[in-house]
């Protein structure tokens, strides 16, 4: 068992291996907008199995390598993704890896990405429904 | 193992498809789940976690026409939704978990669901921790195929926010979801105002109603300030309305004047009395005649089975529907109204040529929220004309019926679920 002293387990004590990689810097932050598709869309649909052709994380490592080896990203697609993030986070767009975005990539969050390639509904077309459950011509901005 | 799994589960993994539609969503109605025996928490028991699903996946079915069923005994790949908890490489995952922080769960249209067991799930109205229902209603909602949704109160936001008492999805998070599947839509056998009587702090006697719909063995309140029923409905007839048939009833009458206050519940020949002090059915009458009564007892020139039927305040008449016609029955005389029964359009004509229900009524509804009465058959219902509509509109006719609605228009997200949900 997990060991712990308190009746609701709120002391559980957990491992520093399986404590995840805390948001700190533009490069953790990059992999964050590239992890959730806010650099390009991410085709989720295609990740899923061991067996599958399609690996994610091995996607995500080149990215890692290519920060780590100083390949030069981006920059305007770092600031253009982390606006993104910051306007859906309800954030002000600075651009800039500030503190309260480093806050807001460090809230738990879902794995599916936010960006996601095979999206055609999403938020901003919920519009009228009619009885049949169509969803009806005209879009609706937020 | 982990290998045997992901075999399985990805054979039967199926592709996003348009369709005709242009939109991403199951096409059945009734969708089955299970928690997976290698992916079991561990730190919630078994139970818990199950109780917790079945939660998680009624509140979907409370506002869509969507139902789910716990299936234990079908072979895997014939199960729909799939749920598992795991750490780092899991299940056969391609798509690792990192620990404690950040990613919690993950799921895929159609199918999948995983949770990280690093996190610390809890229980609902557990104060620490990460909330499993919260989190699990959300991933059902990409199951189900809706996207991350950036508003405040929605639960697909993708960030986890700290379950506050009484978490329940929101009105926008009702309409996304009816947006892919539609709204929900039925008949119903009866809907009421049940009256209440409460006495102030000042010791003044107050008048309050609460609306109940009634479909075979369950029913909703109707929250009318908030255009949805309440959380947690349906419940099973059994639950609220003891003594009363488990499988439905016809109709609902409140006899209410100056010298009388009578709530009786009919189904098929027969009527009970309902006791609202004590809140059961009396088991016998003033005369110490027992219930059930034949309805052609109690009702002199009336004979059961009955389709609805309502009592007019107004001249202190109870109007019972049966097929065409319409019986008007005097209370204070114990004895049907002269010239009656009557041919319902008769009684109540139609307002536009042709748009009338024609007989076999399903509910007969006065509601005090809209000082009106409703007629409702199948999905559709007609308000009768009243006094006040007669003074603007003085052509119309007296009880005439205006030209119907769509019953799911006007009350909103009445949903089934399926029976094994009923008593999670």
């Amino acid at each position: 068992e997990k060991l712990f002293h308190s009746r609701d387990h709120s002391d559980i004590q957990t491992l520093t291996s399986h404590q995840a990689q805390d948001i700190t810097d533009t490069y953790t932050a990059e992999l964050f907008l590239s992890r959730y598709g806010f650099m390009q869309p991410v085709d989720w649909e295609e990740v899923p199995f061991e067996d599958s052709p399609v690996d994610f994380n091995d996607d995500f490592l080149d990215l890692q390598a290519m920060i780590q080896e100083g390949t030069p990203t981006q920059s305007d697609a770092f600031i253009s993704a982390l606006k993104e993030f910051q306007k859906v986070s309800g954030l002000p767009l600075t651009g800039v890896f500030d503190e309260a975005t480093k806050l807001a990539m460090n809230k738990p969050r879902c794995g599916v990405p936010d960006k996601d390639s095979n999206d055609t509904v999403t938020h901003s077309q919920v519009g009228n429904v009619d009885t049949d459950g169509r969803h009806q011509s005209e879009t609706v901005r937020r | 193992r982990k290998r045997h799994l992901a075999a399985l589960v990805s054979r039967s993994r199926r592709k996003r498809d348009l369709g005709s539609t242009g939109y991403m969503a199951f096409s059945k109605m009734v969708l089955s789940w299970r928690l997976i025996g290698e992916g079991y928490s561990s730190q919630l028991s078994v139970e818990e976690q199950r109780y917790i699903f079945r939660l998680a996946f009624r509140m979907w079915s409370e506002v869509s026409p969507l139902e789910f069923v716990e299936d234990t005994r079908s072979p895997l790949e014939d199960v729909d939704i799939r749920l598992g908890f795991g750490t780092g490489r899991h299940l056969g995952c391609n798509q690792r978990f990192d620990g404690t922080g950040q990613e919690f769960a993950h799921a895929w249209f159609l199918g999948d669901i995983h949770f990280d067991d690093d996190e610390h799930f809890t229980a609902p109205n557990t104060g620490s921790g990460i909330s499993l229902l919260k989190v699990a209603v959300h991933e059902i909602g990409h199951v189900l195929g809706l996207p991350h949704i950036y508003r405040s109160g929605s639960i697909m936001q993708p960030s986890y926010l700290p379950q506050g008492s009484g978490f329940e999805m929101d009105w926008m998070d009702r309409k996304a979801i009816q947006n892919l599947y539609g709204v929900c839509k039925g008949g119903f056998n009866t809907v009421f105002d049940w009256i209440r009587k409460e006495r102030t702090p000042y010791g003044e006697i107050s008048i309050r109603f609460n609306t109940y719909f009634m479909r075979d063995g369950w029913y909703w309140l109707y929250e009318n300030r908030n255009n949805r029923t309440r959380y947690g409905d349906p419940v099973t007839l059994q639950t609220g309305w003891r003594g009363i048939p488990a499988d439905g009833v016809d109709a609902y009458v409140h006899v209410w004047s100056r010298k009388s206050d009578a709530v009786y519940f009919f189904k098929g020949t027969q009527f009970w009395r309902y006791d609202t002090e004590n809140d059961k059915v009396f088991a016998q009458d003033p005369g110490g005649r027992r219930y059930p009564r034949l309805i052609s007892e109690g009702f002199p020139g009336l004979s059961g089975p009955i389709d609805t039927a309502f009592y007019d305040r107004r001249d202190s008449h109870i109007y019972f529907f049966k097929n065409r016609l319409v019986y008007a029955f005097n209370v204070a005389a114990n004895s049907l109204a002269r010239g009656f029964p009557k041919n319902i359009r008769d009684v109540f004509p139609p307002v536009v040529s042709g748009d009338h229900p024609d007989g076999n009524v399903d509910a007969a509804y006065f509601s005090y929220t809209h000082n009106a009465l409703f007629l409702l058959k199948g999905q559709r219902f007609w308000q009768v004309v009243g006094s006040r509509d007669r003074w603007r509109w003085p052509i119309l006719p007296r009880n005439g019926l205006l030209p119907h609605k769509e019953v799911n228009q006007h009350w909103l997200d009445i949903c089934n679920v399926h029976p094994t949900a009923l008593k999670l």
